[in-house]
């Protein structure tokens, strides 16, 4: 669904944040 | 019969679309969709951002959105 996309789109920033 | 998966999420495969043309997060999502990998959404998610962080791509801003890229 859109909002399972959206909420690992938010999982992958969120992990990649800590990094860039 | 087994049920195969017909797309790979490989730091290959990141990289060649990378290459290709900018992408957001969401849009790679939607290249390594779960039901063509087999992978789980965790899995997708923690194998993808080991994968950006190993390939480090240049980022920049389009249409107010956070692109990655690569040079060859």
């Amino acid at each position: 669904s859109n909002s399972e996309a959206d909420e690992m789109a938010a999982a992958l920033e969120a992990e990649l944040n800590d990094f860039m | 019969t087994p049920s195969s998966s017909d797309v790979q999420l490989t730091e290959e495969a990141v990289r060649r679309y990378l290459i290709r043309k900018p992408m957001t997060t969401k849009d790679l999502l939607k290249k390594f969709q779960t039901k063509r990998t087999g992978l789980s959404s965790e899995q997708t998610v923690n194998v993808l951002a080991q994968i950006l962080k190993r390939l480090n791509p240049e980022r920049k801003n389009i249409n107010e959105k956070m692109h990655f890229y690569l040079t060859e």
